[in-house]
């Protein structure tokens, strides 16, 4: 499985619909302070479900929602995955997208996930990524100011972390 | 179960020690279980010696040598239980332009066998992908991407 | 008791809404009580709008953004308060380049009134100091200055 | 109050007696990872005890004093800061030296502090630098990693911040 391309419309800084394609390699991001670089971490964790809000440093997932000073404010955020299947995903495509909104309406917010355009629950999508290997833990993630974490953790912590993988 | 869990230990620790060794060149280092009679009773601790120096307490390393013993670990678990991609957010902002350099050109060699999305400010890192990604906020408060670089690796 | 807090919180508020302004140039930042009536009951929150964008929440904002954040409270106290040294451990590490440089030319200004000792990695925070001093580990293990260089500021 | 040099002798990496001069205005101390920048750091605040032993990254002092694997593994640290007197310091002279000296003998260990040369305790010399408006809470020193702790603190340590200023 790669990550072809990330789409995403209103999620947090990214008002405009922004598609931002990515090599089978070894991708950079960069670009100044606070112009949306770690946004885009926090839209692949918020597709796949490997984090919280908390993590995607937001205290509900209406904080998602791109709000901005000149009152442009949708009610929903989206952000798609596009994914090329290298037969490690158990579904009979060359490609797989994965999308997840979150709509703020009067009553409250709601999370929607799509698998190729049907509707699904994010333990559809957890299921199919774990087949190709993206645990849930989420080890292949490194969030921001995090590298040491492995180093300030207990011992009995980082023991449980080999627990998990065994 | 004990038995899983030793045999994983034993692999991701064998990773460990060569992944330690080219990060920090004449450094030793290994994963230790507290209480290897019954390792679930207690923890796993390492014992890292960068380059000549004693083995020390982890909190008395350097916020660099943390950097590289945990990236060393980080590396040495995707070694034995690859995962398809991995997302890294400035995993280098600790480490001095040597150390970069060769955390820079190790990403570089795995990203052969899996996709790496790394977010950095660092040059030597950015230097190295193969493709480049830049971020920007030109209207207020909006983020947009403003171009793709191939590296022309 | 009150009386005092509230001539102190005014003084250092002030500061902090000035210097905001210099290290984050269009951007707006105020320190506000929770609770104006009975400072004591509540806490103390920063209300910060990054150039252009909207009054975040804390936890909302970017590496960068916080450390420049923080890094003008901490310069509004020493106005308020001044301590006649100070010593800063890579303050500048999430910053990015042009960030850096606007830091770097505040500790500048700021150190013809105390002494600033500032460990970096970052070149435009040496290339802004009077003096650097260089520290290596040629023998294993063992710490020594390498020298003293002076900027010829 | 302005520090002119610091001398380390068997304090953490620092083997050989060094000497470290210091100018009145804008230092950098620059240098590899682990070369031992962050430890003169710690060396300033172990003399003037604006720092507990977790904070300079020990369990206890006798983490301080210098071990090395080639065995020259002294029984003692010891740091001192030559001081230059601008009159805010409650003291006739206009060179004053702290010392801080941690000594480990088999019955356990023991710490000392001298003012130019005479034995006294830490609360005399943080009366001295308290003077000279060095506060006991150490806002003039930010550790390695803990820039964003005014950030992420919770609202009231903030606010506590200012009655301790008040
Ligand atoms: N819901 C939202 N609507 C609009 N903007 C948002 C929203 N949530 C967060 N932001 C903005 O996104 C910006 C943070 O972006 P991000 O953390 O990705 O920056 P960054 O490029 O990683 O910067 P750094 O280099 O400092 O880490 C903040 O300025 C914040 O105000
Ligand atoms: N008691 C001691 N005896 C000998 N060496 C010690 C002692 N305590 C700490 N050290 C060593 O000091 C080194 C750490 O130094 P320090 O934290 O000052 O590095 P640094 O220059 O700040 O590096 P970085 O750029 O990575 O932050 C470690 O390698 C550690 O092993
Ligand atoms: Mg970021
Ligand atoms: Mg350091």
């Amino acid at each position: 499985m790669k990550i072809k391309e990330i789409k995403l419309k209103n999620f947090k800084s990214f008002a405009n619909k922004t598609v931002i394609p990515f090599k089978e390699g070894f991708n950079a991001i960069s670009g100044p302070n606070g112009s949306g670089k770690s946004n885009i971490i926090d839209a692949i964790c918020f597709v796949l479900g490997t984090t919280t809000t908390k993590g995607m440093r937001a205290d509900d997932l209406t904080d998602l929602i791109h709000d901005s000073e000149n009152g442009k404010n949708p009610n929903y955020a989206k952000v798609t995955l596009k994914i090329k299947n290298e037969g490690d995903l158990p579904l009979d495509r060359d490609e797989v997208t994965f999308t997840r909104k979150v709509k703020e309406t009067k009553s409250g917010h709601y999370s929607y996930f799509y698998l190729n355009g049907d509707s699904v629950n994010l333990g559809d999508i957890q299921d199919v990524i774990s087949k190709a290997g993206v645990s849930r833990e989420g080890y292949n993630v490194v969030m921001q100011g995090d590298v040491t974490r492995i180093i300030e953790m207990t011992s009995k912590s980082r023991r449980e972390i080999i627990d998990e993988i065994a | 179960k004990k038995e899983v869990f030793m045999q994983t230990f034993k692999d991701i620790n064998q990773n460990f020690q060569e992944i330690f060794e080219k990060l920090s060149p004449d450094g030793k280092a290994e994963l230790v279980l507290e209480n290897e009679e019954d390792p679930f009773e207690e923890g796993l601790t390492i014992k890292a010696r960068p380059a000549g120096k004693n083995i020390r307490k982890l909190n008395a390393m350097s916020g660099g040598e943390k950097s590289l013993t945990a990236l060393s670990f980080l590396f040495a678990i995707q070694r034995h239980d690859p995962s398809p991609f991995y997302a890294f957010d400035e995993i280098d902002m600790f480490l001095d332009g040597a150390n970069v350099e060769r955390v820079a050109n190790m990403i570089e060699k795995l990203s052969e066998r899996a996709q790496y999305i790394v977010v950095s400010l660092r040059e030597p890192t950015i230097e190295s992908a193969d493709q480049v990604v830049g971020i920007t906020m030109q209207e207020e408060g909006i983020s947009e991407a403003t171009g793709v670089d191939f590296n022309g690796n």
